[in-house]
């Protein structure tokens, strides 16, 4: 026969129903043999005080074994009446009922397996977080950079602004366009030196 | 009758059990077992009887008190039947554990690491969104970089033309 | 048998909730 360990009782009580229940049978037990030795001894009391009676202590005794067999046999058989109707209707969990600590089992349950895909896509969440944090970290740096080459080539271009200037501020608006004319200027004057030079020797 | 809370019910088992344990005719076996006393007293034989009935019911009623008294029982029973009353709409089988703690705690888990799952998202989307920001702010950068790069150029070849210009000149100045 | 029973069950009872707690100790150190 399976015993049913009612181990969800015992994990509201803290103690199985058959405990609880064997518990109570011993003590009800006890009490019963109490009583009838109270029985008996009150009986023999009572003998003792009627003078010239025939009735011995072991007559006593069997009476009160004969009675207490009686009894026991009674007791047992309504205590296991009892029993099951204490385990059935007051020390037990209906099976539709779920225990406070054991609410999330209705409200949202989980498989393993998909418990270990949820795993699964939070350990991937933290490598993709993982990367994006290095992502930032790249860009920032990229960032920097920028920062001082922009710097770097803003100089360079100030530098060739002050050359212009430098230009501008001794007449020559334009560098270039001056060097040219001032070519031109010198190949003219050369042609004119050469012409003068012609000239001198022709005379 | 579910509507019998169920310490009552547990009272009311024991009372019917202790009228039971000394239902009539049980005087008549008390009597039948202790005859020659009864012949010899009959009337203290029923009172002792009586007696009898009254200590073991006394007794057990105390009993049942101090178990009560010892595990709370009341109390307990009480909280049981309310719990069974809120969860008494729910028609099916309801859940038990499974013998595999790692199963059962699944569900018990889950919520926590629904909401790491949830916040991890959270934040890689945020921290996705600010990387495209300074992704565009590094593009742009880099079109910067490569304008003022094109634009030293320019001027780098202009100067360069101007100072082989001058060579020319120098050149031209220094022709015999 | 009995005491098996019982402590089974007092630990289906109390040890989701103490695992919980580190479990929601350890999440919150990896959030930190």
């Amino acid at each position: 026969m399976s015993v049913d360990p009612m181990a969800y009782e015992a994990q509201f009580f803290g103690f199985t129903p058959q405990t609880c229940l064997l518990r109570i049978y011993i003590a009800f037990q006890d009490h019963l043999f109490e009583v009838m030795q109270a029985v008996e001894q009150v009986i023999l009391k009572k003998l003792e005080g009627i003078p010239d009676s025939e009735i011995s202590p072991v007559q006593i005794r069997k009476c009160t074994e004969k009675f207490l067999c009686f009894m026991k046999g009674r007791f047992d058989n309504l205590f296991g009446k009892m029993e099951q109707l204490l385990l059935q209707s007051v020390l037990c969990i209906p099976p539709n009922i779920l225990l406070p600590e054991d609410k999330c089992q209705e409200t949202h349950p989980f498989s393993e397996e998909k418990f270990q895909l949820l795993k699964k896509e939070i350990e991937e969440l933290k490598g993709k977080y993982k990367v994006e944090l290095c992502t930032e970290q790249a860009l920032l740096a990229e960032l920097e950079e920028q920062k001082t080459v922009k710097a770097k080539l803003k100089e360079t271009l100030t530098f060739f602004d002050e050359l212009e200037n430098i230009g501008r501020d001794h007449g020559t608006s334009n560098f270039r366009e001056s060097l040219v004319s001032l070519v031109q200027n010198c190949r003219k004057l050369q042609n004119i030196r050469d012409n003068v030079e012609k000239q001198s020797k022709r005379l | 009758d579910r509507t019998i809370s169920r310490v009552k019910l547990l009272d009311t088992i024991v009372d019917t059990f202790l009228q039971k344990l000394v239902a009539p005719r049980s005087f008549e076996r008390f009597t039948n077992c202790y005859q020659h006393f009864q012949e010899l007293a009959p009337g203290v034989t029923r009172s002792v009887y009586d007696k009898f009935v009254a200590q073991l019911q006394t007794s057990i009623r105390e009993e049942i008190s101090e178990i009560k008294e010892e595990g709370n029982l009341e109390a307990v029973l009480n909280s049981l039947d309310k719990i069974v009353e809120e969860g008494k709409a729910h028609g099916e089988p309801a859940w038990r554990p499974s013998g595999i703690p790692e199963k059962d705690l699944c569900s018990a888990m889950a919520p926590y690491f629904l909401q790491q799952r949830d916040t991890l998202c959270r934040r890689v989307r945020k921290q996705e969104a600010k990387n495209q920001e300074l992704a565009d702010a590094v593009l742009a950068g880099r079109r910067q970089v490569e304008e003022l790069q094109q634009q030293v150029q320019a001027l780098q070849q202009t100067w360069q033309a101007l100072h082989r210009e001058q060579k020319e000149l120098l050149s031209v100045l220094r022709a015999p | 048998f009995d005491e098996l029973i019982v402590d089974v069950a007092t630990k289906r009872r109390q040890y989701p909730r103490r695992i919980l707690e580190s479990v929601i100790k350890t999440l919150k150190a990896q959030h930190e």
